[in-house]
């Protein structure tokens, strides 16, 4: 998956399996990623399951969990507010669009969350004031939170490698077993028609076209340009600054750190 | 810093107490009430004085800090008010604790929101 992180970093990772994305006093993000096709090792989101904890005269601890094809519009527990304390409704689930998209509103911590199922997989966005998302707990060194400090190195993928071998003309995905990591997709985009597909819809060639492009190669999986679209919809809803919607690449570094300007 | 109204909840609602396991619960309650005016009563001498005495009081009395709270008024002789419904608006008399910025002490800067986003394969 692709990785914005607090300080507006951007990575795509591997990350299969279950990591935390966001860990604190407050809340607990958790998502789980399996494999786009057999043997591959680009992987996307397929559960997702966020915690929020008792929070003083406000909430009750409410666990909400999202798969592949379940997307309530509800915290596990069947309610959709915080509990029947007096400051319940300042936690609550809304569904925007049934099965697709859901955003939950934690107002007693300044947050907002989106979740949607884009083809198979499952997105995740959220905006929490800085304070909230440092609020560590004592003894915690939170280092594999990816939302906070980005996906560790050894599970990230190089992102310029990768397309310049695609914009190149070889194969940008190798079949199971060449040793190619990324695994054979079941319908092939050759790097100039993931690029159109992408442009559809992203009009500036920043790090979320680069992300559509990258997913189409690797996934021939057309939903994933919709994946992009939307995490790109939800920055512009959900990012203080308007100047940093877009992402671009740095000059080095893995996974396509941002800049400043394009 | 609406302390005095913390205050005088709790010297309300202990007045015609019996069993220490009610003063405790009201306890509690004074203790939560002070605590929301924690950020706005930085400073305030009231305040911290109520501190002090909560946590005479605790031990006094043996409270622990862990059990039931009431909130004052819902303690006096009307019924307690039915839980919100599904998706209702926000109680207007639910806690400043329980909206972030309306938490905020009144001349702090705005806070500052950071974004975090997960998609793709």
């Amino acid at each position: 998956p692709h990785l914005r992180t607090f300080g507006d970093d951007f990575h795509t990772c591997i990350v299969e399996g279950a990591w935390p994305l966001i860990h604190n006093k407050y809340l607990s993000v958790q998502v789980t990623n399996t494999p786009v096709l057999p043997g591959s090792s680009a992987t996307a989101t397929s559960k997702l399951t966020i915690i929020f904890k008792n929070f003083q005269e406000c909430v009750d601890q409410k666990t909400y969990h999202a798969e592949t094809n379940e997307l309530p519009a509800a915290f596990a527990d069947g309610s959709r507010n915080g509990g029947e304390r007096h400051g319940g409704a300042a936690l609550r689930v809304l569904e925007k669009v049934p099965g697709q998209h859901v955003e939950i509103q934690a107002r007693y911590i300044g947050t907002t969350m989106v979740v949607r199922q884009v083809g198979r997989y499952l997105t995740f966005a959220v905006r929490m004031p800085e304070e909230v998302a440092r609020a560590a707990e004592d003894g915690d060194n939170h280092d594999l939170y990816l939302c906070l400090h980005g996906c560790p190195l050894s599970q990230r993928i190089d992102f310029r490698t990768f397309r310049q071998r695609a914009a190149g003309g070889r194969a940008p995905a190798g079949r199971p077993g060449s040793g190619d990591q990324l695994g054979s997709p079941p319908h092939t985009f050759t790097y100039q028609s993931a690029v159109a597909k992408c442009k559809e819809r992203l009009l500036v060639e920043d790090l979320y076209f680069q992300s559509c492009v990258f997913d189409l190669l690797t996934s021939g999986d057309v939903s994933f340009s919709l994946a992009a679209y939307y995490a790109f919809e939800d920055v512009k809803m959900l990012h203080s600054n308007k100047d940093k919607y877009h992402l671009f690449e740095k000059a080095v570094g893995l996974g396509g750190a941002p800049s400043r300007s394009p | 810093c609406r302390i005095l109204k913390c205050n005088s909840e709790f010297w309300a609602s202990t007045s015609s107490l019996g069993p220490e396991e009610e003063f405790c619960t009201a306890l509690r309650a004074y203790h939560a009430c002070v605590r929301r005016t924690a950020r706005t009563c930085r400073g305030d001498l009231a305040y911290h004085s109520a501190q002090h005495g909560i946590e005479d009081l605790m031990g006094q009395h043996n409270c622990s800090r862990e059990g039931p709270t009431t909130q004052p008024r819902t303690r006096s002789r009307t019924p307690p008010p039915p839980p919100p419904p599904p998706d209702s608006q926000e109680r207007s008399d639910a806690p400043e604790v329980c909206h972030y910025e309306r938490g905020l002490p009144r001349n702090a800067a705005p806070p500052n929101y950071t974004h975090c986003g997960f998609f793709g394969d």
